[in-house]
C-alpha cells in the first residue's frame, strides 16, 4: 500500500547518518532569542 | 583586492549582546519615571564601519518591565521581570551607539512602551486584575488612603507621593484595587506633619530618601486596606525629575 511504504521511507531517511563534514545551516541572524516571553 | 567584509552580526552574537547591555544600562540610567526595563530580545542589529576600531551600531530592542522602580538601588540583574499575568508592559527601543576601541557609547535612543492587550491577559487568566489608568478615581483614592495609613502608623519621616507607578483593578471574585507608588521622605516627622502638613518639604535631592509602596484596597465584599512601604535610603547621585521637567 502506498501509504504504508511512504511512512517506512520517512523512518529510514531519518536514520541515515549525516555525511562527514556536515554543517547544519546557521540559525537566522535576527531576531535573537526570547529571554522571557513574547 | 579589497579584503572580504566580515559577515553581518547576528542578534545573539556576543558583540550584539554587549551592545544591547550597554543600551539597556543607558536607558535605565537616563529614565526618571516608572520601572527598570530588562532585555527580552534583540530584534535587529546593523553595523556601519567607520574606520579602524570604530563602528556605528543601530539596535532594535524589545524590553520588558521589571518590578524594580527606577529609583530603586537594586541592580537590574536582581530585578524580576513582570509575568504576563501581571499585565506586562513592553518597551520597544531604537538605539544608535558608537563602538570606539571596544567601548560603547549611546548617541541616540528612542523608546515607546505599551501594555499587553487586556483581551490576551483575560483570555489566559480570566480573573486576573488588569492595568488601569493612573488617574482612575479608585486608584487615586487607594493611593491617598494607603499613604495616609502608612504615615499615621510610622514614627519616621513623613512621606510624600512622588508618582504612581502602576495600578490594577480586579472585579471578580472580589473588587480589589492594587497600586504601586514611589515616595520621598520630607523634613517633617509624621507627628510634625499632623500640625502643618503644608510646611513639610521634600528633602533636597542629594539627601532624599526615596521609597516604594505597594497597597491593596479591597472594596467588596468588605473594606480593607493593606499598605507596605520600603525606604531605599540615601543614594548619592540619584535625582527625581518632577513630571513637568522630565524629558522623554
Amino acid at each position: 500500500p502506498v501509504a504504508k511504504r511512504a511512512v517506512a521511507e520517512v523512518a529510514q531517511h531519518d536514520k541515515v547518518p549525516r555525511p562527514v563534514g556536515f554543517v547544519p545551516p546557521p540559525p537566522p541572524p535576527c531576531p535573537g532569542k526570547i529571554r522571557y516571553f513574547k | 583586492l579589497p579584503a572580504a567584509s566580515p559577515p553581518p552580526l547576528g542578534c545573539d552574537d556576543p558583540e550584539s549582546e554587549a551592545a544591547a547591555e550597554a543600551a539597556v544600562s543607558y536607558i535605565n540610567g537616563h529614565s526618571h519615571h516608572g520601572y527598570k526595563f530588562a532585555l527580552n530580545r534583540i530584534e535587529n542589529i546593523r553595523v556601519i564601519p567607520q574606520g579602524l576600531n570604530n563602528d556605528i551600531i543601530f539596535l532594535e530592542l524589545d524590553l520588558l518591565e521589571t518590578t524594580c522602580h527606577i529609583l530603586s538601588p537594586t541592580p537590574l540583574e536582581n530585578c524580576t521581570v513582570r509575568s504576563f499575568t501581571e499585565h506586562a508592559v513592553e518597551g520597544d527601543c531604537d538605539i544608535k551607539l558608537q563602538k570606539l576601541n571596544g567601548q560603547f557609547s549611546v548617541l541616540a535612543s528612542k523608546c515607546h512602551s505599551h501594555a499587553d492587550s487586556s483581551e490576551d491577559v483575560t483570555k489566559f487568566c480570566p480573573d486576573c486584575p488588569l492595568l488601569v489608568s493612573l488617574n482612575n478615581t479608585e486608584v487615586l483614592k487607594a493611593v491617598t488612603a494607603a499613604l495616609n495609613k502608612h504615615n499615621s502608623k510610622t514614627a519616621d519621616a513623613y512621606l510624600k507621593l512622588l508618582e504612581i507607578g502602576r495600578a490594577k483593578i480586579q472585579y471578580h471574585p472580589a473588587h480589589i484595587v492594587f497600586v504601586e507608588f514611589a515616595v520621598a521622605a520630607t523634613n517633617c516627622s509624621a507627628e510634625e506633619a499632623k500640625a502643618n502638613v503644608e510646611a513639610c518639604q521634600l528633602l533636597p535631592d542629594n539627601q532624599s530618601n526615596f521609597g516604594f509602596c505597594t497597597a491593596t484596597m479591597v472594596i467588596l465584599p468588605s473594606d480593607n486596606l493593606e499598605v507596605n512601604c520600603q525606604l531605599y535610603g540615601h543614594q548619592p547621585g540619584v535625582t527625581y525629575s518632577p513630571p513637568a521637567q522630565a524629558t522623554s
